[in-house]
Formats: structure tokens, sequence, C-alpha cells
């Protein structure tokens, strides 16, 4: 479960609270994964107390409201972060970044597909880089794909593309990159402009561990 | 990948090297304390008083099997809100209060009507939040119990032994800041969260 409290002193109406906070959801706690599984007590409050001497925030297309907005939105990011960082047994760090789908919506399909993927967690644990388990994600993600016109990359490196391995796979490079604790997963679609980018962590023993014994 | 994958550590490996310096939010009080909901030996209950004026948001999971804390937090939220009293949160780790039927709504109800009672404040007002063991019903009486000892240790520094407090299977507290300057002073933001397992937020 995820539980987040935020607090601030600023000087603003509820609804224009609830505003701001709506508009930073999707982009932080709602583009991260540990385990897949959505909680049944999963709760996020925001209370403005009103305490700054600061000029209250009445428009939301206003400076103040703009860096509030801004502000809130990288405590938010911060806090989601630090949830995946301390994934059950995690041991890295995973960004993964889709673009190029076909709209914004299949881009968090794809990325979420990924994202949750045990077998895709699994080789991350293993230090695998095994683009061709990405591949499958895409495929069973119900996302609009075309085999030939993808691009996955691990870091900046390209390892397939155009449907098959690309011809500068270096599987030396790419087993060095994988030893990093924070990896970045790149799939390019080749579609559309639709972008997207979540946060996961690898999936390792100690998971199991963990929720074995986590029992009343 | 088995001989390779890593045994879980006490403190995740991929911990922020310190929990950060918190700002004072000025109207936000918090306490931590220990009713033993679960856990013996460390603290599992979090009370947090907000001045008069605070306004609230929320957003909360979309589970068809939310708990009653959700529910009962998202009906306060629903209408227009009443912010001249006051408000307040508590929580607790260990028993989620969900899947408990009726018992579930009388829990919230024991535990919001007694910050209310200790603080005056409104009951609708008082917003709750409990994780843990799906499916048993949550020992109000233990949470009520220490509500008093809570409320006279109200302290406006307290945001990171509140943030211990909420942990379950989480091997380090989280914390974040931001402030800014606007026109007439600072504006200062400060959060808390906890969550380690069962993550893959559905919220709005």
């Amino acid at each position: 479960t995820m539980l987040v409290y935020i607090f601030t002193d600023a000087k603003i109406a509820p609804e224009m609270l609830q505003k701001l906070l709506n508009g930073q959801l999707a982009s932080t706690f709602n583009a991260i994964t540990v385990d897949s599984d959505t909680s049944t007590s999963d709760a996020l409050i925001l209370a403005a107390t009103g305490k700054t001497t600061a000029q209250p925030i009445t428009d939301m297309r206003s400076a103040p409201a703009r860096r509030f907005g801004k502000a809130l939105g990288q405590v938010m990011m911060d806090l989601a972060h630090q949830v995946v960082r301390d994934g059950e047994g995690a041991t890295k760090f995973v960004e993964v970044q889709v673009t190029g789908a076909a709209n914004n919506n299949d881009a968090h399909r794809v990325a979420m597909a990924i994202a949750n993927s045990p077998l895709v967690k699994t080789a991350i644990a293993g230090e695998d880089a095994n683009w061709g388990r990405v591949v499958m994600a895409v495929g069973k993600s119900g996302a609009q794909a075309d085999r030939d016109l993808l691009t996955i990359r691990f870091g900046d490196m390209v390892l397939a593309e155009n449907g098959w391995r690309a011809p500068s796979y270096d599987e030396a490079a790419a087993s060095a990159y994988m030893k990093r604790d924070h990896l970045v997963v790149g799939v390019d679609l080749g579609l559309g402009r639709g972008k997207r980018t979540v946060w996961t962590c690898d999936l390792t023993h100690g998971y199991i561990d963990i929720n074995a014994d986590y029992r009343s | 990948v088995a001989k390779t994958t890593k045994k879980a550590k006490a403190v995740s490996p991929l911990a922020p090297e310190s929990f950060p310096e918190l700002p004072v939010i000025a109207g936000a009080e918090f306490a931590a304390g220990a009713a033993g909901v679960k856990y013996q030996g460390r603290t599992d209950v979090m009370l947090v008083r907000l001045a008069a004026g605070t306004a609230i948001a929320g957003a909360f999971t979309k589970s068809s099997t939310r708990a009653a804390s959700i529910l009962d937090c998202q009906a306060k939220l629903s209408g227009k809100q009443e912010t001249g009293q006051g408000a307040a949160i508590i929580v607790n780790s260990g028993n989620a209060n969900a899947f408990t039927g009726k018992n579930g709504q009388e829990s919230v109800d024991k535990v919001t009507g007694g910050v209310a009672s200790a603080l005056s404040i409104p009951r609708d007002r008082v917003f709750s939040s409990s994780t843990g063991v799906i499916g048993e019903p949550l020992p109000a009486e233990r949470i009520t119990a220490v509500i008093g000892q809570l409320a006279g240790k109200l302290d406006a520094g307290g945001a990171a032994d509140a943030a211990q407090a909420i942990m379950t299977t989480d091997t380090f507290p989280k914390g974040a800041t931001a402030s800014f300057e606007a026109e007439g002073g600072t504006i200062n933001i400060v959060g808390i969260a906890k969550g380690s397992g069962m993550i893959a937020p559905d919220m709005a």
C-alpha cells in the first residue's frame, strides 16, 4: 500500500488545490509500479494550512499557481521514486521510456506492460540485457505496435531495431550496462507522438522472502 | 538468473543517503506513537493536527474493493469544505481495515471520533488511513487508547517521526520538500510517504 501526506502553508481554496493535485497524478504516482498490484488502501491527502505570509493563489493561470504546481509535482515525483526505490527486494531502479506510440494512452499501456512484466523484471535482476522480453511485453500490452518499426534501447545502446537485433549490438557493453543500479529501458514504437515514462524496480528473491512471510 | 539475483537487504540498496531536512509548515503538527496494532517495539500510529482554515484535497485508489477508511475520506471530501475548525489525519500501520464489512466503517468512526473528541474538531474533518493485513477487523480500541497521548505531544517538527510511524515493510522513511518565493513570502511544501509492496497505484 502507498500512503502519501503532503502539507503546504500556501493559501489556496480546496477546489483549486484539488485541480493542482489532479494535474500531477498521471506523471507521478500513477506512473510507478513495484509489483503490478493495486492496493485497497492507497491514499494521498494534500493539506494547505494557509499560514504563509505570501499572497493567496487564486488563479490557475497565474505565475504563483504554475510555480506551486511545479513544486508540488517535484515533491510528488520524489516521493513516488522513493517508493519504487524501496520496492520489496529491489536492487535496481528502472526507468521505462516509451516514445513514438500512436497516442499517450498507448504509450502508458506499453510502458506499464514492460514495467509490470515479471520476465522483464527478473531479467533485470539477473543483469541480463534481454530485449526479447521487452518485445514480448510490447506485444501483449494491447497497444498498437508494429514489430518492424520497434526500436529498443538500454541506456544509450540500441539493442534491437526494424524487427531484429541491431547490427551495432555489443553483448559485452550491454552486460556491463546491466550491472548499474539505475537503468533506462527505451522503446520507440515508430508510429506517432505518444510518449510516457514510468518507473519500476527489478524482481528478486527478496520479494518472495518478504511476501511469503508477511501474514497475519 | 537464480545464481546472480541478490538477497534483499535490511535497508534497500537504492535508499537515499539520508532523510531530508524538512521545513516547518506553520499550522501543521505531528505526533507518532505505539499502539501495537501489528508491530511491537516501534511506532505504528501517526496523528496530524491542521490549523483552522486548512484546505484539503485528496486522491484515492480506484480499487473496487477499497478499504472503509478510503470510502470515508472520499465521502468527507465530496462536498463543500467547512474549513473553519481545522482538520486532522490519523494513520495506523499493520491492519488495512479493508474487507471487514460493517466493522470497517464502525472502526473508522471510532478512530476518527476519538480524534475529533481529543482535538475538538468535527468528525467529518478527521481523515484516517490504515495499511497492512486485509480482512481482519481493526482493533480500533488500541488506537483510540493512545490518541490522548498523541494529542499531548503534537509538534510542528515531528514530520520525520510521523514518516517512520506509517512504515510497514518499508526499509526507510520517505520525505521530500520544495519551497519557492512568492509575492509576500515563501511557500513551503513537505511530503511524507510509505510504500514498498502492493504498489501499482491507480489513483483518482
